[in-house]
């Protein structure tokens, strides 16, 4: 799975 | 959240308000590329798709919103509304050269082979780029308006303010993305030709043009 933490960001 | 990442997206959202307001009080796109607009609107659009799948804060989500909003908005003017004041003739970047690409690129270089982690990789490689075609006509032209030299310039602080919130990122978070850091500073450097006639001209309260 994918770590969503980079899709925190604009 | 950290002052570069606030100052970045604020920075971000001037650029995109200051060139609707531009295009609505002036009733004019002249100059404006349309073709990077309809990139910009592409790079929303695949970037936050999950806006529909998962949710971080009203915050996150009200600037996605904006950002959307504002970028079909843009195309719209340009392309409709004020289309008889669209500068087509200059405005001939080839943008195939950059989508498909990029597509490619997404496609190889990504963290997970899903469809939206795909997308999101393909909006960030575009974004990098995405500028190409204004510059371009710029480079055709020869000038600017002093408008949209705020525009650009607003635009290239928004990633290079990004830029020192990843290495904050990193020193107080342990974190990176490699794929929007790597992006980021490509953009970041496309801006760099134009960081240096705005700051020798613009703010000397000169017209942006190039020699001929």
């Amino acid at each position: 799975s994918t770590d969503p933490s980079h899709h925190d960001e604009l | 959240m950290n002052i570069f990442r606030l100052a970045g997206d604020l920075s971000h959202l001037a650029a995109i308000i200051i060139l609707l307001l531009k295009i609505w009080k002036t009733r004019s796109c002249a100059g404006i590329s349309g073709k990077s607009q309809i990139l910009f609107a592409l790079v929303f659009t695949t970037r936050y798709l999950d806006l529909l799948t998962s949710f971080i804060s009203l915050y996150n989500t009200f600037m996605k919103v904006v950002y959307i909003g504002c970028a079909y908005a843009t195309v719209y003017l340009i392309y409709m509304k004020f289309k008889a004041t669209y500068d087509g003739n200059h405005d001939t970047f080839r943008v195939e050269f950059l989508v498909v690409p990029v597509g490619g690129l997404a496609f190889l270089v990504n963290h997970d082979f899903s469809p939206l982690e795909i997308l999101w990789t393909f909006s960030i490689y575009l974004e990098s780029v995405a500028i190409l075609p204004q510059l371009f006509l710029i480079s055709k032209t020869g000038e600017a308006e002093t408008i949209t030299t705020h525009y650009l310039f607003c635009l290239g602080v928004y990633r290079a303010l990004y830029l020192f919130n990843w290495i904050w990122r990193f020193y107080f978070e342990g974190f990176f993305d490699m794929i929007a850091i790597v992006a980021g500073v490509v953009q970041t450097i496309l801006y760099c030709d134009f960081f240096y006639l705005y700051v020798t001209k613009v703010l000397k309260g000169k017209k942006l043009s190039l020699p001929a």
